[in-house]
C-alpha cells in the first residue's frame, strides 16, 4: 500500500482523538503518541467500525474516517489515560 | 459499546425546536416539527417516556440547527463529516439538547445519495438524549456512522438491540403509565400528522368519490392545526395556511387507521385538548386516535360522555375555554376534557349561538381563533367568545375552503380514458390537458 503522507496521519491522529482512540497529547510536554499507541487506537476503531483489525491507516480506513458521523466520542476516556491522571 | 450515560429520573420530557435550518426550502418547518415527533415518538413508544412540545425556553430537550463552532465543545466541520450530536441526561446544561449542522442537505424521503436523512439522524441523536452511547453493533441505530434513511417514518421500527439497551435503562413501557399526566396547557400545537400515502397515481380515484364542490359534510374537524373535512368514506385535507392538499380526497380507511371497514361516514370528529388524541364519532360510538392510529379498546359507547344515546350532530372545542362542545338538533352540551365530565346544567338551546342554524353537520375552532358551524352548502363564523354569528354569513363553504369557483363542480367521475366529467354530463379534458392545474404546496 502506498505510504501516507504527513498530511495522512495528522489527519488520522485527529480523528482518533477527537473520537476517544487516542488520548488529547499531553498539553504540557506536547508529548507526541507512541506508535504502539497508534497501532492499538487504530485497531480498536478499526473493530469499532466492523473493519479487519490491520492497525494501519489503509484505504478503508481512511474511507470510513470520512463518512458523516455523529460529533460524540465512540469511546469514554481511554482506561489508561484516566488511570495514570487518578494515580 | 461504552456504559450508558445516566439517565433522566422524570418521565415527561418536553422538547422544543429553538432554531430551524436556514435553508428551509428543503424541508419545510412543519414537516422538521413533525421529523422531530416522530423521531422521539420512536423512543417514547418502547419506553415508559413521553415527549410533548412546548413552545417556551424552558424544554428538557432543546433543538438547534447550527454550524461551524457554536461554543460547546463539538464544532461541525461544513458539509459532511460530523453532522449532529446530542447531550446525554448527565451534562449538566446541556443535557438531552440536540445539535444538527446547518451546513448539511436535511432531506426527507429523498433517495439514498442526496443529502442527510433527517429523521434518522434525529433517531440516533435522541438516543444520546435519553443516555444511549455509541455502539459498533452492525444493526443498532446507535452506531456513529451515518447509514442511509431508516425508511418511513410512521412505518419506523427500532432495531432490538436498541429497544434492549433502552429498556436496561429505563424499564418497558406498559399500556398506562404509571406517572401523573403532564401539565401540557403550555405546549404548542402537536406538529402535523405525516401523511407518507403510498404513491397516490398509482391508486385511481374511486368512482364514489364526492365532488368537493357541491356536497355537504358529514363531520369538519381541526386537527393539529390542519382542517378535515369528512365526507363517505373520503376526506379532504387542508394545511395550516389553509391551501387544500389536494383536489382528489382521499380515503378515510386508509389513512385513520384502526375504523371498521364497514364505515361509510362519521358523524363528528374534534382534537382533545391536553393530550391532542383525535376523537371520531359515529351513532352511538366513539374512537380515540393517537395521531392516526385508534387506540386500543375502542370502539366505546357515547355514553362515557354522559351524552343521549342519540347520537352527535357535531363536536369542537371552543378556544375561549378550552371546553368541548356537542351539538345535537336543537340542543347543545358543555364537556370538560380536562376533568372527563360534562358540566352541570346540559343541555341547552342551541338557540343561544345566535346566528347558527340547529342540525348542525359539524363545528370547529380555526387558527384564526373564531370557531366555524357548518350545515349544508354553508358555514357561519363566530368570534373569539362572542355567541353571535358574525354579520355577513351564512357563506359558501365550497368557495371559501375548497377552491371552488362559483358555481364550478368538477365531478371527479373519471372515465376509462382518464378525463373528468362535469356533474351535468359535460366532458371535459382533465385540468393538465389544457396547461390549468391547481396546485397547493404542504409542509
Amino acid at each position: 500500500a502506498p505510504s501516507l503522507t504527513a498530511e495522512q496521519i495528522n489527519m488520522g491522529v485527529d480523528w482518533l482523538t477527537k473520537f476517544g482512540y487516542l488520548p488529547p497529547p499531553d498539553p504540557v510536554t506536547g508529548q507526541l503518541q507512541t506508535k504502539e499507541a497508534l497501532t492499538k487506537a487504530i485497531k480498536a476503531m478499526q473493530k469499532y467500525g466492523g473493519l479487519e483489525e490491520t492497525g494501519v491507516l489503509d484505504e478503508k480506513t481512511l474511507v470510513l474516517m470520512k463518512t458523516p458521523r455523529c460529533s460524540l466520542p465512540d469511546v469514554a476516556e481511554p482506561e489508561s489515560h484516566s488511570g495514570r491522571r487518578r494515580r | 459499546s461504552v456504559p450508558s450515560q445516566t439517565k433522566w429520573s422524570k418521565r415527561h420530557l418536553s422538547w422544543r425546536i429553538r432554531t430551524f435550518p436556514k435553508e428551509s426550502h428543503l424541508l419545510g418547518r412543519d414537516t422538521v416539527r413533525a421529523l422531530m415527533y416522530y423521531a422521539l415518538k420512536v423512543w417514547s413508544d418502547v419506553s415508559p417516556l413521553n415527549f410533548h412540545e412546548v413552545a417556551g425556553s424552558e424544554a428538557d430537550i432543546q433543538i438547534d440547527f447550527t454550524k461551524a463552532d457554536h461554543n460547546d465543545g463539538y464544532p461541525f466541520d461544513g458539509p459532511g463529516g460530523t453532522v449532529a450530536h446530542a447531550f446525554f441526561p448527565s451534562d449538566r446544561f446541556t443535557a438531552g439538547d440536540a445539535h444538527f449542522d446547518d451546513d448539511e442537505a436535511w432531506t426527507f424521503r429523498s433517495p439514498d445519495a442526496h443529502g442527510m436523512d433527517l429523521f434518522a439522524v434525529a433517531v440516533h441523536e435522541f438516543g444520546h438524549a435519553i443516555g444511549l452511547a455509541h455502539t459498533s453493533a452492525i444493526e443498532s441505530i446507535m452506531r456513529p456512522y451515518y447509514q442511509g434513511p431508516v425508511g418511513d417514518p410512521l412505518k419506523y421500527s427500532l432495531p432490538y438491540e436498541d429497544k434492549v439497551r433502552v429498556w436496561q435503562l429505563y424499564g418497558v413501557r406498559d399500556s398506562v403509565s404509571h406517572t401523573e399526566r403532564p401539565d401540557t396547557s403550555r405546549s404548542a400545537d402537536p406538529p402535523v400528522l405525516l401523511d407518507l400515502p403510498e404513491n397516490r397515481s398509482t391508486v385511481p380515484p374511486a368512482r364514489d368519490a364526492p365532488d368537493r364542490c357541491s356536497t355537504h359534510f358529514d363531520a369538519v374537524a381541526q386537527i393539529r392545526g390542519e382542517a378535515f373535512f369528512f365526507k363517505g368514506k373520503y376526506f379532504w385535507r387542508l394545511t395550516r395556511e389553509k391551501h387544500l392538499v389536494s383536489l382528489r380526497p382521499a380515503q378515510i380507511h386508509r389513512f385513520w387507521r384502526g375504523l371498521p371497514a364497514n364505515l361509510d361516514s362519521v358523524d363528528a370528529v374534534y382534537e382533545r385538548p391536553g393530550d391532542h388524541k383525535i376523537v371520531f364519532f359515529k351513532g352511538l360510538k366513539y374512537w380515540v386516535f393517537k395521531d392516526n392510529n385508534v387506540e386500543e379498546g375502542y370502539p366505546r359507547p357515547i355514553g362515557d360522555f354522559g351524552l343521549p344515546l342519540e347520537g352527535v350532530d357535531g363536536a369542537f372545542v371552543w378556544l375561549h375555554n378550552e371546553k368541548t362542545y356537542f351539538f345535537k338538533g336543537s340542543q347543545y352540551w358543555r364537556y370538560d376534557d380536562h376533568l372527563r365530565r360534562m358540566d352541570l346544567g346540559y343541555p341547552k338551546d342551541s338557540m343561544l349561538w345566535k346566528g347558527v342554524p340547529p342540525q348542525l353537520d359539524d363545528a370547529m375552532r380555526w387558527s384564526d381563533g373564531a370557531s366555524y358551524f357548518f350545515k349544508g352548502k354553508e358555514y357561519w363564523r363566530v368570534v373569539g367568545s362572542d355567541m353571535e354569528v358574525e354579520s355577513g354569513y351564512p357563506r359558501p363553504i365550497s368557495k371559501d375552503w375548497l377552491l371552488c369557483a362559483d358555481m364550478q363542480s368538477d365531478s371527479p367521475a373519471l372515465e376509462a380514458n382518464g378525463t373528468e366529467t362535469r356533474s351535468h354530463g359535460q366532458r371535459h379534458a382533465s385540468h393538465a390537458e389544457n396547461n390549468y392545474e391547481v396546485c397547493s404546496c404542504t409542509s
